[in-house]
């Protein structure tokens, strides 16, 4: 597989280490030198280019590439133009870093297979973090419903699994059993018979709110 | 609950306004004018302080707040100095942004609660999306186990959950069922008559090694 980054900051770099890591070629672009002389030894190929110079990148990308990246931050017109020359040479999957929604919609609208803001969608998520301190780890499925990480409520403490009721109870499912120090160790299958503790961690599937009320 | 944010980005800003929803208070402190005057109208309080000036921090902060988030990016002299004196003022809950790893680790080693690092936590779960397609969205809950949702494997698709032995032939579990166009359309106790079908997402429970192998 072929890919291309286009602006090696923090984020384009954390993208194309991982590829090259698993034995995908990738071409690193960005218009600083220095970013670039840092990031050659990273990748398959490091070229400095300016994301604004449509002739350097019909040069550059071909459609041998199954995906590129744009992980220019500040310089939205640059961000624009290089997603508008990558999809006009014919690339089908254009994954593009944005600073706001209102940048991302416009993205979108443009043609982009996918948005990411990595600062605002970690920022919420810390903002949740704070708010409900209980629950440390969550997937959200859909607006109503999120796998969460939670204590055990005080009313099944000291109860099994299956006495606990708790499906009846909480209308959510335990998915899994964390217990004992390490991360490591968790069952994803935990024996109905297991009395649930304090210092257990309950891997549940339910709806948020509901969620967030016992923890 | 009182929270001061120190450092308005993208990343702090993005950490300060749910808090404010919530009805929580926040102190926003950035030594750039503007971004004062930005955010001003989101916060509770917004005021214009140079993380180095120890002085100022110190009329600022007291132990009243629940937590300090400090979200400066490049100036890593003033993230170290404003996390020491967070600490030293007596604030037990400090979350702090980091650019890399090494940096992180210094600053759990100086006490900082929790260490946050946006872009590179995102850049490194989008490269494992482009790597696996198939997994549109998933949670790690140990190095081995995992949430994810993935398509039916051609095997037990036209075959009920019940009849695709889905457990004992794949070593995991569904938890969830997604079926239809829209993102709410999910079910989390799947009837095990349910046939499976090509346009549907399992929502499944396991080793990541085995579900990257299946999807
Ligand atoms: N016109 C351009 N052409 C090519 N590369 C560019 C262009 N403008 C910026 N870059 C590069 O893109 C990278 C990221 O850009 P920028 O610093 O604007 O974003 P950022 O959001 O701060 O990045 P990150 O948060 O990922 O570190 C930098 O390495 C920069 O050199
Ligand atoms: N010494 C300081 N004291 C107070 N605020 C500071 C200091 N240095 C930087 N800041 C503020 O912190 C904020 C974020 O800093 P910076 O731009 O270095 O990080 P960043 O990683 O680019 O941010 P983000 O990605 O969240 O936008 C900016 O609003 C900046 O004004």
């Amino acid at each position: 597989m072929q890919y291309a980054v286009i602006g090696l900051g923090k984020f384009g770099e954390a993208v194309a280490t991982p590829l090259v890591k698993n034995n995908c070629e990738v071409l690193a672009i960005d218009n600083s030198e220095e970013r670039i002389q840092d990031i050659s030894g990273e990748v398959s190929h490091a070229v400095t280019a300016d994301a604004l110079d449509e002739k350097s990148l019909r040069a550059l990308i071909t459609t041998d590439f199954d995906a590129v990246i744009i992980c220019i931050g500040e310089d939205f017109e640059a961000t624009i133009l290089s997603l508008m020359i990558v999809l006009d040479i014919g690339i089908k999957k254009v994954i593009v870093k944005a600073d706001n929604r209102i940048r991302a919609k416009i993205l979108k609208k443009l043609g982009a297979t996918k948005v990411i803001f990595p600062e605002i969608e970690m920022g919420e998520k810390l903002a949740q973090n704070i708010l409900h301190p209980d629950i440390s780890d969550y997937l959200s499925l859909s607006d109503k419903y999120s796998i969460a990480e939670i204590s055990p409520p005080k009313e099944v403490l000291n109860k099994s699994i299956s006495n606990s009721d708790f499906r009846k109870r909480y209308k959510m499912n335990i998915i899994a059993l964390r217990r004992g120090s390490s991360k490591e160790e968790i069952d994803v299958n935990p024996n109905p018979d297991t009395i649930l503790q304090h210092s257990d961690k309950l891997v549940v599937l339910g709806e948020i709110e509901r969620i967030r009320k016992i923890s």
